[in-house]
């Protein structure tokens, strides 16, 4: 499902101001697997996860997602390669705020040239699977920080990509729906094979993946050498 | 410090649309206490925070901060009150996107008189406190979501209020860094007496404070009937 190769990122702030934000990971993710990326605030988790998702460039370095590598697409082939490929659930949500749930999550299927009535239907579904079937006409601005997170979560699931890409998706959330949250993951893994990368600080999620990869300072580390583990 | 009796809060949306997102609060916090708030997501937190904060209006009950009624004033004394005696870290940080973390920081002191040498100085020491020394000249897009979720942190400490309101101040960050910002929040509430009131998902907290408020569906519940306790 997705390989990376030497994969690195430098933010470069002129002079020597640059952060080497990412450095030299090799990873492979097999179609089905769900990982999980943990590290310490500032590790490289989102620049990581923006590299796999397409949504951003290598500075040094390959990713391959099912085999092709997005840096050799144009513009408009990379993002159809994503919108086929790739569910994202942003660390900041990225909600339209004038767009209620419904149409917030109804909007990730228009790439897909599905009818604007099945759109619709289908969003009041996911909406419903993660436990908001009374917030759909709600704007951004009259849900909680927890509910906006989970209508991030169901904009990404909407579309049933082969890839998940979740960065700290229950970050915002209490116990109980983050629970939730991860056996819709479950399910969904088990039931369409769905691939699952996703970012957390919660111990727990552990329990949820099949392995995890520590990140510090931009650099894998192995379980042993984590401070943190 | 804080108390408030029968406080309640709709969400008018036309027709019957409205919901009850808080229900007859009565809450007394004393000057140098530390008070969880725990509860589902959707359950209210976030808007009892906002009141205590003079941010938003009951529509029935009163709040009383050091025994004055916000909603007895005009709105420049509110603001005033409110510069005067809170420190608020928004679930959504609300960071101004052009300017840098130190000038995020040092526009706190501005309501205070500070002048503009000493109001940089101290953003730079409550940055450093946070552990974002390294950060300080970054704009919010040049920083992960930890590390942004900081910067809100050390706007609200930087103006040293007795009162400090914090919504989730830790759910972006990993165990670590929480740790640290945990043990910064003891540190003022010994030494300044700072009172916290500190709405959070992480059962850890409940290490760091004297009790702990649980909300369900906008109702306080004694710990007993609270399902998820
Ligand atoms: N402007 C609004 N209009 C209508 N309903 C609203 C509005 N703002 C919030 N709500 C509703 O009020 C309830 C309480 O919201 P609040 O933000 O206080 O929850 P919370 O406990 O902070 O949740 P979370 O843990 O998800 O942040 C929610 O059900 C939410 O949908
Ligand atoms: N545009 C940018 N310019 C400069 N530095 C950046 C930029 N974006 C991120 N960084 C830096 O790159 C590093 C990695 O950021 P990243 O967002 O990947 O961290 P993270 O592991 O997701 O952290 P968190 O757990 O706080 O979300 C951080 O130190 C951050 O300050
Ligand atoms: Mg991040
Ligand atoms: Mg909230």
């Amino acid at each position: 499902a997705i390989e990376t190769h030497g994969l690195s990122r430098t933010y470069e702030r002129g002079e020597d101001n640059a952060v080497d934000a990412l450095v030299d990971v090799d990873l492979a993710v097999e179609a089905g697997e769900r990982i999980g990326i943990m590290g310490t605030s500032g590790s490289g988790k989102s620049t990581l996860l923006n590299l796999l998702g397409t949504l951003d460039q290598p500075t040094t370095g390959t990713v391959w997602l099912d085999g092709i590598d997005p840096s050799t697409l144009d513009d408009d082939a990379r993002s159809r390669l994503r919108n086929r490929k790739i569910g994202f659930v942003f660390q900041q949500f990225n909600l339209i705020p004038r767009m209620t749930a419904e149409q917030n999550v109804a909007l990730a299927l228009i790439p897909r040239g599905v009818d604007r009535a099945t759109r619709h239907e289908r969003a009041r579904e996911v909406l419903a699977d993660v436990g908001l079937g009374d917030r759909i006409d709600h704007h951004p601005n009259e849900l909680s920080g927890g509910q906006q997170q989970r209508v991030a979560v169901a904009r990404a699931l909407v579309t049933e990509p082969p890839i998940l890409l979740a960065d700290e998706p229950t970050g915002q959330v209490d116990t109980e729906t983050s629970e939730r949250l991860m056996d819709l993951f479950a399910d969904l893994n088990e039931q369409l094979g769905l691939t699952i990368v996703i970012v957390t600080h919660d111990p727990t999620v552990e329990d949820h993946v099949d392995r995890t990869v520590h990140l510090s300072d931009g650099h894998v580390v192995d379980e042993a050498s984590y401070a943190g583990a």
